[in-house]
C-alpha cells in the first residue's frame, strides 16, 4: 500500500543545511500497525509528515497506492490526503478560530454528507474521547490533553483507511493514554492502516512491529507479532 | 516557603462555568521536590499557572514566603516572579520571532548581568540541553522535543529559587527524558524547589511525594522518601 524508496529531507536555512531524512526506505502493508520510535530530533516527525503527504522529499519515491507521487504539488497531495489520511499532530495543530465541535466538523467538510448525519458522526467520536463536555470550547480553553483528544477526534471522524499519529498520548495521562491505544487497535481491526510515532516503548508495543529512527536513517526493526 | 489555602479557580465562557480548582490548600517547604499527578483535564496546569503566579485564584489565599499574593495585579505578580520562578510550560511557549539562543537570553535580559556573562550563561545551559547545534534556529524549525528542550533551558538559566514544571518530559525519548530528571535532581539537590505535573509514573517518582488531583482538589498524597 505505501513504499518509500531512499528518501530524502533536507531543510534550507540561511545558516545551516539540516539533513531531516537521510536515505529512507520502507514498505507498509495495508491494515498493518506500526510503531515508530528514536531519539528526540532524529527525524520521525518529518518521516511521519512526507508519508502523511504533509509535506515533500527532498529526493527519493513515494508510491501511495499505485501512484508515485513525491513531486506532488500541494493541491495534488491535499486531493489524496482528503477523505485518505487522517493525521493526529504532535502540536495539535486546531483551529483557534473554531470551537471543538467545529474543529471536527471540518474534517467533514468535504464530505458529501448531509448536515444531520456530519452532526450525528462528530457527536459519536466526541463521545468516544470523552469531549462532549467541552464541545463548545475553543482550543485555548482546553487542558493539554483535551486538546489531543480533540486532534485525534479530528483524525478519525472521516474513517480514514490510513492514520498518522504522532506522539499521540504525550500529553495524556495513564488511563486516557490506554483508551486511544485501544481504540488505535479497534481501529486497526477493522481495516485501518496505522502508523504510529511514541516515545513509550509500552504504548508501541501496540504495534506489529516497530521501527527505530536514529539520525535520519531507519536502523532496525522489532518484529513484535506476526501481521 | 508556598502555602496555599482553600484555592478555587473558576473560569467563565459565555456558555458555561467550569470549576477548574474546587478548594486547594497545600503547603511546600523550601527545596523540596514534589510531584503532582492526575487526570487529563483536573486542573493541574491550573494549580501550576496559580502556583508560578502567571495566573491569580478566583477565592482562597497564596503565601509566597511572608507575602500573600492571591489579589496582586499582573504587574506585580510579574515582579516576583522575575528572578524567583522558572515555569517550564506545557506548551512551551516560546517566543516565534526569537531564535533559541535569544528565547533563552530573555530569562536574564532583566538581570544586571554583563552581556558577555549572560551569553556564556546561556551558552552553558543550551550545552547541558543538547541544543547548542539548533542555537541560531526558530522554534518552528525545531522538533517538538527539541523546543520542550529550549523550554527547559530558558526556565533554568537565571537560576530561579523555584522550578515549576508541566510535563517536561512528554516530548522527549526514554534518554532525553531522563536526562531532564537527573538535571532536575541535581539542581533539587542544590536547594531549589521543585514543583514537577506529570504523567509519568516513572517521572514522579524522583520526587519526595506524589500529590494527586482529581476534579479540582487534592485527593491523596504519597509520601516516597523523607525531606
Ligand atoms: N481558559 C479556560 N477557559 C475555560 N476553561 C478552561 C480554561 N483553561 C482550562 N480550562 C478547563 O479547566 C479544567 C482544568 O484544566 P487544566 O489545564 O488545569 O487541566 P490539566 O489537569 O492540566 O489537564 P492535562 O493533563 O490534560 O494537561 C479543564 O476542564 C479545562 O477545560
Ligand atoms: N522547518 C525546519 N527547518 C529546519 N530544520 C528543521 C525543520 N523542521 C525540522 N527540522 C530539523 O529536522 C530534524 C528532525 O526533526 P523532526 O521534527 O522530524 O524530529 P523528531 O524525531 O520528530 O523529534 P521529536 O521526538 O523531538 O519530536 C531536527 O533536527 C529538526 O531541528
Ligand atoms: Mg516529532
Ligand atoms: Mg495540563
Amino acid at each position: 500500500m505505501i513504499r518509500l524508496a531512499d528518501i530524502k529531507k533536507i531543510y534550507r536555512t540561511t545558516e545551516v543545511e539540516t539533513s531531516a531524512l537521510n536515505g529512507v526506505s520502507l514498505t507498509i502493508q495495508q491494515g498493518e500497525f506500526v510503531s515508530i520510535m528514536g531519539p528526540s530530533g532524529c527525524g520521525k516527525s518529518t518521516l511521519l509528515n512526507i508519508l502523511g503527504l504533509i509535506d515533500s522529499p527532498s529526493e527519493g519515491e513515494y508510491y501511495f497506492g499505485d501512484l508515485e507521487v513525491a513531486k506532488y504539488s500541494e493541491s495534488k497531495r491535499a486531493d489524496i490526503r482528503k477523505g485518505n489520511i487522517g493525521f493526529i499532530f504532535q502540536s495539535f495543530n486546531l483551529i483557534d478560530e473554531l470551537n471543538v465541535f467545529e474543529n471536527v466538523e471540518l474534517a467533514l467538510i468535504y464530505t458529501d454528507m448531509k448536515s444531520k448525519n456530519r452532526k450525528e458522526r462528530v457527536m459519536a467520536v466526541l463521545e468516544k474521547m470523552n469531549m462532549t463536555h467541552r464541545m463548545k470550547h475553543y482550543p485555548q480553553q482546553l487542558s493539554g490533553g483535551q486538546q489531543q483528544r480533540v486532534a485525534i477526534a479530528r483524525a478519525i471522524v472521516n474513517r480514514p483507511k490510513l492514520i498518522l499519529a504522532d506522539e499521540p498520548t504525550g500529553n495524556l495521562d495513564t488511563k486516557n493514554g490506554e483508551d486511544v491505544m485501544q481504540l488505535l487497535t479497534q481501529l486497526n481491526e477493522e481495516g485501518t492502516t496505522i502508523i504510529m510515532v511514541t516515545h513509550s516503548p509500552h504504548d508501541a508495543e501496540y504495534g506489529q512491529r516497530i521501527i527505530n529512527v536514529l539520525d535520519g536513517k531507519i536502523v532496525s526493526e522489532n518484529k513484535l507479532k506476526a501481521f
